[in-house]
């Protein structure tokens, strides 16, 4: 099965000096950042299959649930490039999203992620419904996102999310939460959009 | 009105509208007020002119040419702001290559600053160092507090070494530290602290000022061993620009004492993030 070796081995070489300061030369920053994302591509399947093993409970009550298969986290989300969050929940898919708290207090702390529906439901694992606000994706931003997606992964997106989904998340410590986010019914509150105000420099 | 007023609950950041700018920091709980002002500036890089003794600003050496050229925001873009029931935002685009997004938190009690810097333009030939300033009014008596590797915090004393007496030549630089945690000063009656997401230089060049450097991109090699200069870039193929750092810092003002707590529990949260995973199934939640 897949190990975490790889990203081990490229975490020593990456305590080198050079390495820590950037004091080297860019195609050895190259090499370091190829070796970085090969150990980190390796491990994420070991959380995958972390995460499968510690929601085995979950996964007996709802079986079409498949994390081992289906789970993926998204290295890009800081520049709003996640293919795993942006589902079409319009046709009757629920986006499952498991959020785990490596530290040992509980914290509950704001989750957002791209989403490209404007009416989603967010529920807690009892069913309850959390509340969630959405905020635009700005066009300055999506382009960033294109740039670099193409840049590092050679994938040009074909998905172009609308909206920043962010809601609150409360997770035990060392432990999980798991968050389920569908499309909204006609009784269902969906998401608060942002009301947006303008400081023109003129006024 | 002149002014606009973000943030959910305890915590209230102040934007003069006029200048488009952060002028003040509220927090309504602890009683803290405190002036504010926040903007981005670039250290033109020493450039090698090829004598013996001329030292480059590159990879090792953070050389500044002269003083500090502000960048003064594009005042053709407007400040915009979005309030919802989770976060507030405010998006300030302060130039072509400089975005800034300052978020509050429902039930935070700091301010998140995303800033997305690059690529640095250097086709005059002139290699920059950007960075980011917060100024307060704290009297902080050029003393101010870096984290030890992200451990214990060290006081530093600006344009002072305990052990020798200190010629100041780099009144700049000579004042620079690693920041990989944060950096704070303090007065008699508040203290004013930055956590990163990452390792930046840092700094108080001046009484109540905090410094972080996000960005650097330089023409000449420092001479020191690497044999080329900073400048790094991302390609598509052939097409290649300079590098567009995204990265977030965060900040908060509390009454003399109490930052502490802060800095080492949300110092752990940023080093340790929340993971995410997702995966899809069908049919009803349950």
């Amino acid at each position: 099965g897949p190990k975490t070796d790889s990203l081990a081995e490229a975490l020593a070489i990456v305590q080198h000096h050079d390495a820590v300061t950037g004091t080297e030369k860019q195609h050895v920053a190259n090499d370091y950042a190829k070796r970085l994302s090969i150990g980190y591509t390796e491990a994420e399947k070991v959380v995958a299959e972390s995460l499968a093993s510690l929601t085995v409970g979950e996964t007996k009550r709802s079986p079409q649930i498949k994390f081992q298969q289906a789970s993926s986290d998204c290295p890009l989300l800081n520049i709003s490039y996640c293919p795993a969050s942006e589902v079409d929940l319009s046709n009757g898919k629920n986006l499952v999203v498991v959020v785990y708290n490596p530290l040992g207090w509980k914290r509950e702390d704001i989750i957002r992620i791209p989403v490209i529906n404007e009416k989603i439901v967010v529920r807690d694992s009892s069913g309850k419904k959390i509340q969630s606000q959405l905020l635009p994706i700005l066009d300055a931003f999506l382009g960033l996102r294109n740039y670099h997606t193409v840049a590092y992964l050679g994938v040009s997106p074909t998905v172009k999310p609308k909206y920043w989904l962010a809601f609150s998340a409360t997770v035990p410590p060392l432990g999980f939460s798991t968050y389920y986010l569908s499309n909204a019914k006609k009784d269902d509150a969906i998401p608060d959009k942002s009301d947006t105000a303008y400081a023109s420099w003129k006024k | 009105s002149d002014t606009v007023t973000v943030g959910l609950k305890n915590l209230k950041l102040v934007y003069s509208m006029r200048e488009g700018k952060l002028t003040q920091y509220i927090n309504s709980r602890s009683k803290v007020k405190e002036s504010l002002e926040q903007a981005f500036k670039y250290y033109a890089g020493y450039g090698n002119d090829g004598t013996e003794t001329a030292q480059a600003s590159g990879a090792y050496i953070f050389r500044p040419n002269d003083s500090p050229s502000p960048i003064t925001p594009n005042r053709k873009s407007p400040l915009t702001v979005f309030r919802g029931p989770i976060v507030h935002e405010v998006h300030q685009q302060i130039n072509s290559w400089i975005y800034q997004t300052t978020r509050l938190y429902k039930g935070k009690e700091h301010a998140e600053v995303e800033f997305i810097v690059g690529p640095i333009p250097i086709d005059d030939g002139v290699g920059k160092e950007i960075a980011t300033e917060i100024k307060t009014n704290l009297a902080s008596d050029k003393t101010f507090y870096t984290d030890s590797n992200g451990r214990d915090f060290i006081e530093r004393v600006r344009d002072y070494r305990e052990d020798w007496n200190l010629e100041v030549n780099q009144p700049v630089a000579g004042n620079y530290y690693p920041i990989n945690l944060g950096i704070y000063l303090k007065d008699k009656s508040k203290e004013f602290s930055i956590l990163v997401d990452r390792a930046v230089g840092g700094s108080s060049i001046k009484d109540g000022q905090l410094e972080l450097m996000v960005h650097r991109r330089l023409v000449q090699d420092d001479s020191r061993g690497v044999g080329e200069p900073l400048n790094e870039t991302v390609c598509i193929h052939d097409n290649c620009t300079g590098l567009t750092v995204l990265g977030k810092y965060y900040f908060r003002i509390d009454p003399v004492g109490e930052g502490a707590r802060w800095r080492r529990s949300f110092g752990q949260e940023i080093y340790s993030p929340l993971l995410l995973a997702f995966t899809e199934s069908e049919g009803h939640w349950g």
